[in-house]
């Protein structure tokens, strides 16, 4: 995935089963970001890969004053690309079983 | 202080914690 400056790491193992899994955010790089970053730590957070928009987590932390909304795609890009990857690791399993 | 803070957020909850140093980068 791109380096956007943004990380976002699973919070807990992925048993591959359930839905919502627990991720966890911080910035890397604030260089990458347009707006001034408050260093706020790394935020933990649920996501629900079957029924949740990255990008709409990305504009609730805008919401509550993690982010400024001009870095908004870039939060919420750094969350799909993760997302992305833990979907296609679980579709690889899927497809080594069967 | 090192404890979690807790965020909400429209019915989501946000778990704020430290970064460990070691995941820091160019800092």
């Amino acid at each position: 995935a791109e380096d956007t400056g943004v990380r976002v790491e699973l919070a807990e193992e992925d048993d591959g089963k359930k839905s919502s899994i627990a991720l966890r955010l911080w910035v890397e790089d604030q260089k990458k970001l347009k707006g001034k970053y408050k260093d706020s730590g790394a935020i933990e957070f649920t996501f629900d890969l079957e029924t949740e928009v990255p990008e709409t987590v990305a504009q609730e932390m805008v919401e509550s004053g993690f982010f400024l909304e001009i870095d908004v795609k870039i939060v919420g890009k750094s969350i799909r690309d993760r997302v992305s990857l833990i979907k296609w690791r679980r579709q690889r399993i899927v497809s080594g079983h069967n | 202080s090192s404890a979690a803070q807790v965020v909400h957020s429209a019915g989501r909850r946000f778990i704020v914690s430290p970064v460990p140093e070691s995941r820091l980068k160019d800092q």
